[in-house]
């Protein structure tokens, strides 16, 4: 484990947990898409399979037991608890056409052709588009709260750190993973406008908002 | 089969 993948997964968790302290405080689920985050459900789900087939450390585990059990909370909270605040009329993205293409994806490029690992693959792809909907639901109102936007942060943030992660594998341990190092380029990549945004406005104090 | 080695990442 290097430094970069602790801060990664670090930043991974600081997402997870400000977006549902935000949630849980404001007892509100305004602006955030329930659709991305039942997609992360599903991410962490079909990735985290292994828990059952083999054991790494108790780091991993913890972690995958903690990612799982904080999406289900969030889905949970969206959906059931503070269902009449959440926002689904902004939330209209499609994700059959994220899940779909996905999924095809993952049956044709893959490591191995089992179940796991088709799952495992499907959920690396899944992951890289997942935070489409959150965004498509900003672009289309317009705005998001800075809270959301510390959230989008971290969460791009883990990715980006993965990628200098996976550079120092190949460096010091001769070893990369083809499949993930893409989809997380592209993951990396569809938050760039995001990150500019956040350098521009919301650390000078300004909410997020996107020009008219 | 050894697994792949990024599948010990989260």
């Amino acid at each position: 484990m290097n430094i970069f993948r602790f801060l990664g997964d670090l930043s991974h968790l600081i997402a997870i947990v400000i977006l549902l302290l935000k949630i849980w405080k404001s007892r509100s689920c305004a602006g955030i898409s329930g659709k991305s985050q039942a997609l992360f459900a599903v991410v962490f789900t079909t990735r985290y399979l292994d828990l059952f087939t083999n054991f790494i450390s108790f780091y991993n585990t913890g972690m995958k037991v903690v990612y799982i059990a904080c999406s289900y909370a969030m889905v949970w909270m969206i959906y059931s608890k503070f269902k009449a605040t959440y926002d689904g009329n902004h939330d209209t993205f499609r994700v059959e056409f994220l899940v779909a293409p996905t999924a095809i994806l993952a049956f044709l490029v893959n490591h191995d052709f089992t179940p796991l690992e088709i799952l495992w693959t499907f959920s690396i792809y899944l992951e890289s588009v997942a935070i489409l909907p959150q965004l498509f639901m900003v672009s289309k109102t317009g705005e998001a709260e800075t809270i959301t936007s510390h959230y989008l942060f971290a969460l791009g943030v883990y990715r980006t750190l993965y990628l200098f992660n996976w550079i120092w594998r190949y460096q010091f341990e001769g070893f990369f993973d083809l499949i993930a190092i893409v989809a997380g380029l592209v993951q990396t990549i569809l938050y760039c406008d995001f990150f500019y945004l956040y350098i521009t406005k919301v650390l000078k104090g300004k909410k997020l908002s996107l020009p008219a | 089969q050894e697994p792949n080695k990024t599948h010990d990442e989260l």
